[in-house]
């Protein structure tokens, strides 16, 4: 065979190797369908604040940074939902160790409150500067950006400040709020933000923040403890004595974002939950899944309407038993909050809920105290 | 209340939940600020007994992570006071057991427990509502409820993120 020949079959069998590498990595390439992603994705409750989420990602943020970002600018796009002035928790899963945290942040009680506070929830609204509590929600970003952040906790907030350098829109939302019967009377208390003169702003019209974006470029430099030590807290504390509350600077000193490991349980052997303890709702959502576990629940399950009815029979009634453990969801700090949780989320007691659920929906409200039963055979058997 | 679900390229994940409580929490506008306050004490409400400084109130909020022995993952949570419980719980079990997809699973009507009563969602099955009545579920009407649910989904390699229509939500991924 001529030298050329030879160069030939070589050429031509890299090219068909070369073809056939080419076929395999496209054919085994991951697709998806439309409106998935193959590398992360962000769902906050705007579009708007989903897509500085997603950037942040892009620009090698981790998913604590884009979290953060998304709370930020939510705080703006939705500030009847969230906000500086509330509490944040986070579960957190940390894909290098496999570990899961919570940092709960949620808003403490002062050191002075009115002591018949608890005898006023009897009221239509419990609104007013007597229901504020310590805010946590600066002290849960920071934390989370201390154990889990990469970018720089300034670039957090600069998209949020870029969007309150431009007018922002009463959305569909706000504006279903604002002019809601429930709280349009109430509404008037926030006029010096959306109202135009006495009049509310409607969907469509804009309004600006110029204070609140100042507030933001100061955290953004200063961090967190420009509003829990700082000229910010002191205006903070200032404005809302003013309005009636008692909270202090020292309050604000003080509060700190607790962290701990995720509440767990695994459905079927094969899911794990990950949730927050008390005095977050994560148990009882546990609860509920565990009851239901043993009913083996599929898509089959909704076949037919006998089906549907006998499943959503069972649905309501674990919502119903669940429903009755929130009371019992208190600080652990200052409650035995840990232990209730561990026999709630024993076989002992999910068994007893589902000996309990039978054909009928119209058990009385005592049926689904599971924990009153446990007490009172406790009380009996020990004479 | 407000849900953000995040998942990122490395496949760590985080479900948080942030809130003021109600629409616009205390009313209460701190001018120099411009930050709105919370009212959270009202929590303490559901637990009915003596409240102490420092100490948190209980939450129905329950941002969740949920990951599977393959590898999937769930990253869910709501918003909506007492309603978080039942729009999460509901969602999670349209998904995890029924197989629904992550978008019908969250926007599907749901029915939320209070007391010994339930309260259907708008659109809910009325089939469904009328059985339950049948065996003597008694029923409350829903006055003011905000449910919403904000969840992604990863199945294989494929990521699915939806933020709920309830709320006008979008979520954005790449």
């Amino acid at each position: 065979m001529s030298r050329g020949r030879i160069c030939c079959l070589v050429l031509l069998t890299l090219g068909v190797l070369a073809v056939v590498v080419a076929l395999v990595v496209i054919l085994t390439r991951p697709t998806c369908a439309p409106q998935h992603y193959l590398h992360g994705a962000v769902a906050a409750d705007t579009e708007t604040c989903s897509a500085i989420g997603r950037d942040i990602l892009k620009s090698g943020g981790t998913a604590v940074d884009a979290a953060i970002a998304g709370l930020i600018c939510t705080s703006v796009m939705n500030p009847q939902s969230s906000g500086l002035g509330g509490g944040v928790t986070f579960t957190i899963y940390n894909a290098s160790t496999g570990t899961v945290e919570v940092i709960n942040a949620r808003e403490t009680a002062p050191r002075v409150f009115p002591h018949n506070l608890v005898s006023g929830c009897a009221a239509p609204y419990l609104i007013g500067p007597r229901w504020i509590a310590v805010p946590g929600e600066l002290r849960g970003y920071e934390e989370a950006h201390k154990r889990h952040g990469r970018l720089p906790w300034k670039a957090l907030f600069e998209p949020t400040i870029k969007l309150l350098s431009k007018p922002l829109v009463i959305s569909p939302v706000l504006d279903k709020m604002i002019h809601h019967p429930y709280f349009s009377d109430l509404g008037k208390r926030l006029c010096p933000l959306i109202c135009d003169g006495g009049r509310f702003l409607k969907r469509g019209e804009t309004f600006r923040w110029p204070v609140l974006q100042r507030t933001l470029t100061a955290i953004a430099e200063s961090g967190a403890a420009a509003f829990y030590e700082g000229q910010i807290g002191k205006a903070l504390v200032e404005d809302i004595r003013k309005a009636g509350s008692s909270i202090s600077l020292e309050d604000l000193k003080e509060y700190k974002a607790d962290v701990s490991p995720a509440l767990n349980i695994t459905l079927n052997n094969h899911t794990t939950v990950f949730s927050p303890g008390p005095p977050m709702g994560g148990a009882v959502l546990m609860f509920i899944l565990k009851i239901l576990e043993d009913y083996k629940l599929h898509e089959a399950s909704l076949a037919n309407p006998r089906e549907r009815v006998e499943t959503y029979h069972l649905i309501a009634e674990a919502l119903k038993f669940g429903n009755m453990l929130k009371p019992l969801m208190s600080d652990p700090a200052f409650s035995e909050a840990q232990v209730t949780v561990r026999t709630m989320l024993s076989d002992k007691i999910t068994k007893l809920a589902r000996s309990r659920i039978d054909d009928k929906g119209d058990h009385p409200l005592n049926h689904y105290n599971l924990f009153e039963s446990i007490y009172t055979s406790r009380y009996k058997s020990k004479g | 209340t407000s849900h953000i679900s995040v998942l990122a390229a490395d496949g760590s994940a985080v479900s948080a939940t942030s809130t003021i409580n109600y629409p616009f929490g205390s009313f209460v506008y701190s001018n120099q600020t411009g930050i709105i306050l919370n009212n959270e004490l009202a929590d303490f409400c559901i637990a009915n007994r003596s409240i102490k400084a420092g100490e948190k109130p209980p939450s129905a909020m329950a941002p969740s992570i949920l990951i599977s022995k393959t590898g999937d993952m769930l990253v869910i949570g709501g918003a909506g006071g007492a309603w978080i419980t039942s729009a999460t719980t509901m969602a999670i079990i349209n998904k995890l057991w029924f197989g629904y997809d992550l978008e019908h699973a969250i926007s599907a009507p749901i029915m939320h427990a209070e007391g010994d009563k339930i309260l259907f969602e708008t659109h809910f099955s009325e089939e469904i509502r009328s059985g339950l009545l049948r065996r003597g579920h008694k029923e409350k009407e829903a006055t003011f409820a905000m449910n919403v649910v904000q969840g992604i989904s990863k199945e294989g390699k494929c990521i699915s993120a939806y933020s709920d229509k309830r709320k006008m939500g979008k979520s954005a991924g790449y």
